[in-house]
Parts: C-alpha cells; structure tokens; sequence
C-alpha cells in the first residue's frame, strides 16, 4: 500500500506516525512546489498527516489538502 | 486497510479506540482546516471516531461528518 | 472488514458482542448527531448491534436503522 | 464474512447453530423493528436461522424474511 | 462460502451430507414459509439437499427448488 | 467450489467419483423432481457425473443434462 | 479447478493423463448422449484428452469437440 | 493454470518441455481432427511446443497454430 | 505467468537469460512458422529474449517482435 | 509493486528513502530527458521522492511532477 | 511482475539496477531495433533503467521511452 503526494506549493509536510501503542511523530517530510513523493504505510508508520496545499492520490481517489 | 480523513473545519478530532477485550480511547489527533490524514486500523486501533465536520474517504464510499 | 455508522441523532449506540461460545454485550459506543465512527470485527468482537437512526455503511450498501 | 439483518417488525428473532457434528442452537438475538445487526459466520457459528419480518443483506444481495 | 434458503412453503427441509469416505444425512432442518436460512460448507458438511418449495441464492445466482 | 443441480425429472443421480490413482463410483445420490442438491468437491470427490434431466450450475454457466 | 463436459453423442470419452515425469492414460471415463460430467485437476490428473462429440466448457469459454 | 488445444487436422502434436536447468521434449502428444486436449503447466512442464493446425485456448485469448 | 508465442516466419528464436546473479543465455528455442509456444517464468528463467517476426502475447497485450 | 518514471527533462531525480526507524536518502538516480525507469518498493526503500519535470505512472494514475 | 520492452531504434539498452542496501548496475542487454525483451523484477532487480527509443509495455500501461 503506497500514496503519491505532489506538492501544489512550497513547503508542504508529510508527517509519519509510529505504528504502536504511542503515537508520535517520527519523520517529517518538507515538499517544494511541483515535487511528489510515493510513500507506503510500514512496519513504522501507522498514519501520515498532511499539511500545505497538495494533490493526495489514494485508493480511495485524489484528495486536495488545503494551506491554512 | 486505510482511511482519509479530510478536516472541513479547525478542531476536528480522530480517535483511536484500543483493539482488545476492552475498549478505550488510546490517541486523539486534532486536525485543524484543510488538514488531511491517512489511518490505518492497527494491532492496537480497530475502531476510530470522528468529531466535527469533516469527508472521510472509506472503502465504502465518502461520509461527511458534521459538527455538533 | 470494517463498517463505517453515521449517527443521524444523538444518542445511537452500537454494541459490540463476544466472540466465541458465549455472545454478551462486552461494549456500548455513544454517538451523537453527525459523528462518525469505524469499526472492525475483531478477536473479541463477532457481531453487532445498532440502536437509534444511523446510516450503516457495509460491503452490503448503506443500510439505516431507525429509532424505536 | 457478515452477513447484516435490519428488523421491519419487533420480534424478529435471529438464531445461531452451532458449527461441528451437533447442530444446536446456541444463541437467540431479539431485534426491535428498526435495529440493524452486523453477525458473522464464526468458530462457532456455522449456520443462522431468520424468523420475523426482516431484511438481509448478504452476498448473494437482499433477501426478506415474512413472519408467519 | 455460504447460501441462503428462503422457504416459500412450510416443511421446506434442507438436509446436510456428511464429508468424509461416506455420505450420510448427519441433519435435517426444517423451515416455515418466509423464514430464512444461512448455511455454510463445513468440516462437516460438504453437500446439502433441498426439498420443497424454496429460493436458494448461491454464487451460481438464484435456484428455485419446487415441492414434489 | 460447490455446483448445484436441479433435477427436473424423477430419478436423476449424481455420482461422485474418488480422488486418487483409481477412480471409482463412492456415491450416488437420487434426485426427485424439484429438489435442488448443492456439492463440493471435496478430500474424496474429484469428479462428479450427473445422468437425467437437470440443470447444473457452475462457475462455467448453467448446463443442461439430459435423459438417455 | 474444474471444467464441465457434455457428451452431445453417445461413446465420448474423457481420458485422464498422469502427473510427473511420465504421461500415460490412468483413467477413460465413457459418456452416452446427455450425460454431464464435472472434472478437475488434481495430484493425479494433469492433463485430459476429449474425444467424440462433445461441448466443454472451460475458464476459455465452451470448446466443442468432434468425432473423428 | 490450464489451456485448451482443439485440432483443427490430423497430426497435431503438442510437446511438453522439461522444467529446470536443462530444457528438452519429455513428452510429445498427438491429436486426430477435433479432438481437444486440456494441459496444466507442471511440476515437469514450464513450457509447450505446438505444431499443425489447431486453436489454442490461453488466458491470452484465441491462438491458431499452422501447418507448416 | 506464461506467455504465448506465435511465429509469423521461419527462424524465430526465444532465448531464456537465467535468473541470479549472472544473466547469460541458458536455452534457444528456434519456431518455424505458424508454430506456437507457451512459456512460463521459472526458477532458472527470468528473462526472455525474442528474435525474428512473430506475435507475442502477454499480460500487457499484444505485442509484434520484427525481423532485422 | 512498481512505479515508472519517464523523465521529461534532463537532470531529473529520484531519491530512495530508507525503510525502519530512520528515514534518510540511501540512493539517488539522476536521469536524462526520456530515459524511463521501473522502480519497486523494497526492504530498504518505502519511499521515493521525485524532483524535475517527469511523468509518474503509479496504481493511482499519472502523475507529473514538475521542476522547480 | 513482468515488464516487456520492444527496441524501436538499434542500441537500446535495459539496464537492471541490484536489490539491497546498495543500488549498482549488474547487468545491461542490448536489443536491435524490432527485437522484443520480457524481463521480471527478481530477487537481485528491483529497479530497470531504459535508454533508447523502445515501447515499455507495464501494469500502468505503455510508455514510450525516447533516445536523447
Ligand atoms: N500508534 C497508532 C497510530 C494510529 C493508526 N491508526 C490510528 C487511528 C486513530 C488514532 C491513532 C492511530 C497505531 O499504530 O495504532
Ligand atoms: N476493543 C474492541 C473495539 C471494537 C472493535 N469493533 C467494535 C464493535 C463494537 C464495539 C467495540 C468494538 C475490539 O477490539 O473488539
Ligand atoms: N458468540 C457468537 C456471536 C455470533 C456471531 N455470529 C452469530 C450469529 C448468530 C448468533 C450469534 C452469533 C460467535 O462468535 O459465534
Ligand atoms: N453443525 C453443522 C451446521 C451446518 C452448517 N451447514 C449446514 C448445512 C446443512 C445442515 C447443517 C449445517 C456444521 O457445522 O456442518
Ligand atoms: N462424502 C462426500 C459428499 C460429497 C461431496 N460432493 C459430492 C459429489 C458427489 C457425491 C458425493 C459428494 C465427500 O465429502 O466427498
Ligand atoms: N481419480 C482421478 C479422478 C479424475 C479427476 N479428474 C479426472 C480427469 C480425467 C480422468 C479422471 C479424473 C483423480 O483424482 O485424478
Ligand atoms: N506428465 C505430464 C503431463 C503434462 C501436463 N502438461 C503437459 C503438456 C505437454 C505434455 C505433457 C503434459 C506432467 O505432469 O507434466
Ligand atoms: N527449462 C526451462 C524451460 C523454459 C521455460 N520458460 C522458458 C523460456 C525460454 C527458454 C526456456 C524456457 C525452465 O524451466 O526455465
Ligand atoms: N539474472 C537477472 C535477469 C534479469 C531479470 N530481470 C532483469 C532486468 C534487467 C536486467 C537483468 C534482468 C535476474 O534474475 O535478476
Ligand atoms: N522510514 C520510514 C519511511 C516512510 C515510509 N512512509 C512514510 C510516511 C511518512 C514519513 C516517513 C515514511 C518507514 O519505513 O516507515
Ligand atoms: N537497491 C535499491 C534499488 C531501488 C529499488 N527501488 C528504488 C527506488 C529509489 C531508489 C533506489 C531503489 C533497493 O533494492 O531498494
């Protein structure tokens, strides 16, 4: 299982959540506009969250985050 | 097995409920506006609950959560 | 497997019953109007009930319980 | 496997059998007209048994049970 | 893997073969009109007979058994 | 894998021939019109003849045997 | 795995080869006119050979064969 | 995984090549007009040599081999 | 996974490179026209070359190898 | 599972991240305008990170990064 | 997994990159124009890098790479 996130501006985070009884965060990720990542669910990471404005491609169809 | 959440509102909440003989709430994430996250049910999460008004993008389809 | 219930009122409940020889009511959920939840069937949990006006979306179709 | 039963009428009974050489009842659920049930076929739980006015939604689509 | 019977008639039966070197009848459940049954394949149970007016959903589609 | 058969005539048989390096008749069952019979193939049963007048549901589509 | 043969003549046979190093005849199954046989591979059976008139339906779709 | 060959003439040959280092003919099949052969890769068939005039059933879709 | 290969002209050759570190050629199978292979991937096969006119079918679709 | 990258530009690049506790670049891949590349997720890379103007052929559908 | 490459143009090159924490070039093919390459992701290849003008034929579909 991997999502495709492409950057629609500078400075977009894609956090890493521990997989675990805690939930931390344990990688961020900075995106400059134009740049996409492919990034799996692993034996370490349980959840991502996403900030900044990008296009998300998952299996349940392309989600636009937004900036603040 | 993963879910989409997408914040149409500051304050929305994610929580984790423990899998296992009992059930409580081991995590909450707050997600401000436009924020989106990515969950996976886990060895320690088999159900999640959604507070304030946000998409959640499922295998079964796309559900709106509202606010109180 | 998980199901995903949309409470459409306050106050709907969904009971998770034992797995096994047995089948008692281990846990109750309350939600209120609008909230959402998922929910797996798990090692503990092989069934369960949805009391109050909710939209119950299964690999079936959405399914709605009505209040009594 | 789950198979999900919606009562149209109070009373509607949903019975498990039991898996193995024996076939018995082993569990009676009572639905109110309105309640939704979510049951899988388990360990214990080779067989169901229907009786009321409901609607079944299984894999093989919707299927309605009569009361007599 | 699992069918479903609806009895269109009292006194639908469906019988449950044994698996194994022999084939023996090791349970007869009989079923009033408009009730409904979920039945797997089994340890046990690797062929069923049905008599009697009935609708009999499998994977195959849906199989209507008339009374003699 | 299961098939169904439809015997639409009196005295249709289903035999079931042994799984191994000889291949033999274990069983045969009669059919009356109307019954429906639903059979796996299984640890013993690796091959099945069927003589009369029925309908047979596969995962090949439905198939008509028919009378000498 | 399995196909379905339908004799359309009397005197088709179905011939099971070997498994293994060696391929041989180990078994001729003869069909009359009408009769339905179902077969499938198995630790014995790798190969088959149809010969007379006869419709088979496989996961290719229906093949028909014909008498010398 | 199985195909299906129907000989479309007489002398159709269908060759079975040896799984492993080396790779030679084990075993070579001849089939008159119209009869049809059903043919698994093997523990001691990686690959298949066929030759005359004949429809080859594949997962691929409808082949025809020539004569030469 | 095989593939299937179809000889539009004398002299066709499909080479298999061993699989492992090294990648070298282990066998040339040369067709003459009209001829068919079917091929799998193996334990000592991960590559295929093909050389010459023929049509080659696979799981991306149809694909032509020209002669120089 | 395997992505494929076609550069549109020169100097494109793809960036392997570790798989574990750690996240940090363990391979970087520059790549000239049309060259095309096949990449998998792997034990030691659960993320990839693309700069430059490139097409991203992913199960989730092209994507186009773009230069800075 | 199995990709195909067809050379458009002589001197294309298929180039398969190591498995493992360290990522080098083991192996290059050369194909002339016409020829027609089928090459799986293996145990010592977990990434290919195509120069040339060749057609890619992939599980995403077929992408076309270009000589600089
Ligand atoms: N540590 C948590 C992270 C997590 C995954 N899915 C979640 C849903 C809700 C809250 C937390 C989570 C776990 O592995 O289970
Ligand atoms: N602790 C419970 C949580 C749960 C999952 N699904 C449920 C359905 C109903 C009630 C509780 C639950 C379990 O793992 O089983
Ligand atoms: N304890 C029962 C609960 C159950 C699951 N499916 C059912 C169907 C009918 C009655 C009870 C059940 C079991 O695990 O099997
Ligand atoms: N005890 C039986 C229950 C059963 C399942 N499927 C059946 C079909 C017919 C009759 C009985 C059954 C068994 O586990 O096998
Ligand atoms: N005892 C038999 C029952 C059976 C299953 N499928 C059949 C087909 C034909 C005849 C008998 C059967 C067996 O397990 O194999
Ligand atoms: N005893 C044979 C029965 C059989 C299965 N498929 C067949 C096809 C042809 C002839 C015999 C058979 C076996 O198990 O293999
Ligand atoms: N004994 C051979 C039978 C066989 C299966 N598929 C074949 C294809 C060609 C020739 C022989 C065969 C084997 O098991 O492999
Ligand atoms: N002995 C070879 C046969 C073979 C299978 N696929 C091939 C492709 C090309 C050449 C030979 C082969 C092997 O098992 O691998
Ligand atoms: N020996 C190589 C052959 C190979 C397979 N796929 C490739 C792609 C490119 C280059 C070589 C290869 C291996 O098994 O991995
Ligand atoms: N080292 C991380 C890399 C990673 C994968 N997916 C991620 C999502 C977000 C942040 C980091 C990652 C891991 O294997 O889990
Ligand atoms: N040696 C690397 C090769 C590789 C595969 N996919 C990649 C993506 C990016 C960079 C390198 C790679 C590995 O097996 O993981």
């Amino acid at each position: 299982e991997y999502v495709v996130v492409k950057a629609l501006e500078n400075g977009v985070t894609i956090i890493g959540l521990t997989r675990g009884k805690d939930t931390k965060f344990h990688h961020t990720e900075k995106l400059d506009k134009g740049e996409v990542m492919l990034l799996q669910f692993t034996e370490h990471t349980s959840a991502m969250k996403i900030r900044g404005h990008a296009q998300i491609y998952t299996k349940h169809g392309v989600i636009t985050s937004e900036s603040a």
